[in-house]
């Protein structure tokens, strides 16, 4: 019995466009501590993003929650993180720039 | 709030235009 031997041959291509499927995380157990995340972000972006993805207040996350929540990354690492994930339109300032909310929450 | 709409707007014509 042979296991998978050829990775690229033969095999429908998945994955064409690598950033397009943002957003999908199929697959890949989240939340952990996986390295490289399938949706082309940080394990920090995917942290901060995964948490005003779940925050459930209306005007979104407040950048003190998020800072400590994540009390284990720097603080400009996280606002690193919201500056990156804004400019890339996954999350957007609510009432005022310390607040944020996910677009692509579901 | 018009703002917070429109700060979506953008962040979502931006996330758009990354997925293109």
């Amino acid at each position: 019995s042979q296991s998978i031997s050829q990775p690229l041959a033969g095999r429908p291509s998945l994955h064409t466009s690598g950033i397009g499927d943002a957003g999908n995380f199929g697959g890949n157990s989240f939340g952990g501590n996986s390295l490289m995340p399938a949706n082309g972000l940080t394990v920090t972006q995917n942290q901060v993003l995964n948490l005003i993805k779940a925050c459930p207040r209306p005007e979104g996350m407040n950048f003190q929650d998020l800072k400590s929540q994540l009390h284990n990354l720097n603080v400009s690492v996280i606002k690193q993180a919201v500056d990156f994930l804004s400019n890339e339109g996954h999350i957007y300032s609510t009432v005022d720039d310390d607040h944020f909310k996910s677009t692509d929450a579901e | 709030l018009e703002r917070i709409q429109k700060n979506k707007e953008a962040a979502l014509l931006r996330l758009a235009s990354r997925n293109v």
